[in-house]
């Protein structure tokens, strides 16, 4: 473990913490990509099935444990919670899911760490489907040019979670002799690549003040 | 296929 990649869990666990408060506390769906939430419930429901056999770390366990549980609450409240299905916007979250999904199985057939496990398919599955999912969520906010101010801080603290998961895998390059991990490496690095836009415009907006919210062009 | 690395980060 690693300072950057203690940060990195942390800023995912907020970003979660930032979702559910819109989500749940505030009641509302607006702004928020239903399928973005489903794709991302699906990379760590098939990621973290190895929760059955593998004890890594308490830390690991406990954490694969709240993100599956803390998705699969968001994917629920936004199908079946009153208030938010009334403010979920079901016709501009259109992004085509299944050409994210099934390009992602096919690699995870194809480009794996072990041709002879299925759970090694699976886990590459997850591993791509998580570079790509943020996409339904990017372009209902690109759709909508206004981004609400808790809906900013979460897009912005999911981007950082893998940005931040970057250095990580720099810094134990560095300092781990036959440490290396292609597949992860250039799926991180995609999908970290895919918040360069929001990024920018988030800092534009911030430097005036936390609160302002984020215009898309 | 490369060795399999002990899958040890989230």
């Amino acid at each position: 473990m690693n300072i950057f990649r203690f940060l990195g869990d942390m800023s995912h666990i907020l970003s979660f913490l930032l979702l559910l408060h819109k989500i749940v506390g505030g009641k509302s769906a607006a702004g928020i990509s239903l399928r973005t939430a489903e794709m991302y419930a699906i990379v760590f429901c098939t990621r973290y099935i190895d929760l059955l056999w593998n004890f890594a770390s308490l830390y690991n366990y406990l954490l694969k444990l709240l993100f599956i549980g803390a998705s699969l609450t968001i994917v629920y409240f936004m199908r079946y919670g009153p208030s938010q299905k009334a403010t979920y916007n079901a016709d501009e979250d259109a992004f085509p899911v299944q050409y994210l999904i099934a390009p992602c199985a096919v690699l995870g057939v194809l480009i794996n760490q072990d041709h002879s496990s299925p759970f090694e398919m699976v886990w590459a599955f997850s591993i791509y489907l998580e570079a790509v999912a943020i996409l339904p969520q990017l372009f209902l906010l690109q759709k909508q040019g206004e981004v609400e101010n808790l809906t900013s801080h979460y897009v912005f603290a999911l981007g950082a979670y893998r940005a931040l998961y970057l250095l990580n895998w720099m810094f134990r390059f560095m300092t781990e002799p036959d440490y290396q991990q292609r597949i992860v490496w250039l799926s991180g690095l995609v999908q970290t690549a895919l918040y360069c836009d929001f990024f920018y415009h988030y800092y534009q907006s911030k430097k005036g003040g936390l609160n302002k919210s984020v215009k898309l062009p | 296929p490369e060795e399999e690395e002990e899958k040890d980060e989230l």
